[in-house]
Formats: structure tokens, sequence, C-alpha cells
């Protein structure tokens, strides 16, 4: 562990934090795709199939639980509380996940750090699933991304939510430089490509975040 | 035990 990557989990988790506190609060989801959320519950539990079998230390089995908790009770809220789902605007939020998680699901089959086809066995199918659950958290904020410049006026809750989101894999991205220089044969091709390619789709919003922050003015993206 | 790809990050 070095303090890049728990810096990034902790990002990470604030993120976390920040959204449930908003729904949970305010009772309000307001500016919040939903289709964002449900592919995060997705990336999480396709990440986190080996949660049972393979233990790495308490800390990482804890995060795992919680991001599993908070990313499906954020679905959960979003879709049958019934204060909360009033406040969610559902043709702002129109992205289909499916053009998402197909090609995902196909590249994961395609290019994984396995690469053998032919052993369908399960530690095969856990190779995809993960390889999967990174592309697909490469691109699950593209909805919430879509939906902040339709909607013209972001809260401040909002926008803290997705700038720390999207910190937390630039996070990574040193702890992976890091790891690189520190550790012998620490070579993640899939993981470096994506988490880059994740960080750079925030690329325009940390811009117009950091803009509204400089310039003291309210967060828009736009159109 | 079955072979990780996960590494030890979330």
């Amino acid at each position: 562990m070095n303090i890049f990557r728990l810096a990034g989990d902790m990002t990470h988790l604030l993120s976390v934090l920040v959204l449930l506190l908003k729904i949970h609060t305010i009772k309000s989801c307001a500016g919040i795709s939903l289709k964002t959320q449900e592919l995060y519950a997705v990336v999480f539990a396709t990440r986190y199939l080996d949660i049972f079998t393979s233990y790495i230390s308490p800390y990482n089995t804890m995060m795992k639980l919680i991001f599993l908790g908070s990313s499906f009770s954020i679905v959960w809220y979003m879709r049958y509380h019934k204060i909360v789902r009033r406040s969610y605007d559902k043709d702002q939020d129109t992205f289909r996940p499916y053009i998402l998680m197909l090609p995902c699901l196909i590249l994961a089959l395609l290019i994984n750090e396995k690469f053998t086809f032919k052993e369908i066995s399960t530690s095969f199918f856990l190779f995809v699933m993960w390889t999967f659950s990174l592309y697909l958290e490469a691109v699950a904020i593209l909805p919430q991304l879509v939906m902040l410049q339709r909607t013209r006026n972001i809260d401040n809750l909002t926008g803290q939510y997705v700038f720390l989101l999207g910190a937390y894999r630039a996070l990574y991205i040193l702890n992976w430089i890091y790891r690189y220089f520190t550790e012998e044969h620490f070579v993640h091709w899939i993981t470096w490509i994506s988490g880059l390619v994740q960080t750079l789709l925030y690329a325009d919003f940390f811009y117009y975040y950091f803009q509204s922050w400089k310039n003291n003015v309210k967060l828009q993206l736009p159109a | 035990p079955l072979q990780q790809p996960m590494h030890d990050e979330l």
C-alpha cells in the first residue's frame, strides 16, 4: 500500500459518501444519473466476485463491502425510495447502458490478461469479469457527464461527487507509476490503459470545475 | 486456489 493508492481509495470512498449524504439527507438525487449508478453497481459486482474466495486484508475486504453496499443502496434509493425517486429526472438521463456494456464485454473476451479462450474455466471467467469491470468503469461516468451538460445548474454536491470520482482514478495512476518503479514485474497494461482513458474522460469536467472554483462562479458545462 | 486476476487493488 502506498500513499497514492490510499489517497485514491479515500477519495473514492469520499465520493460515494458525498453522494449518499446528498441522497440520504436532502432526499434528492437531482442531477444524478441513475444509469451511471447502475453501471457502477455492475462494475463492483463483477470486480469483486472473488470477495469470498480470495482474502487479501481486512482493509481490502472492508472497502469492497463498502463499495458494493453503497453502490447498490444508491441504486435502490433512486429507483424505489418514494421521495428520492421523485427528484430523478429520467428525461435527462437517456444514455443507453447497453451500448457501453456490450462493447466492454466483447473487449474483455478478446483482450484480457489470460488471452486463452480455450480453457473456459472458473479462473478464466473471473479474469473476463474482472477485465470487463475495468473497461466498464472507464466509461461508466459517461451517462453522468452527458446529464451534467443537460442540467444547467449543477449543485455543489453533484459537482464534488463527480470531481472526487475522477480524482480517485488520477491518484491510482500515480499509484501505478510508483509501484512500477518500486516493485519487480508490476506491469498491468490493461489496468493502466483503461485507468488512463477513464481519467481523460474527466479532463474537460476538471477544466470547468477548476474554472468555476477559481472564478468563484457556478459550475456549468457547455452544452 | 483459483489464480486471481485481481491483484491486491480495489
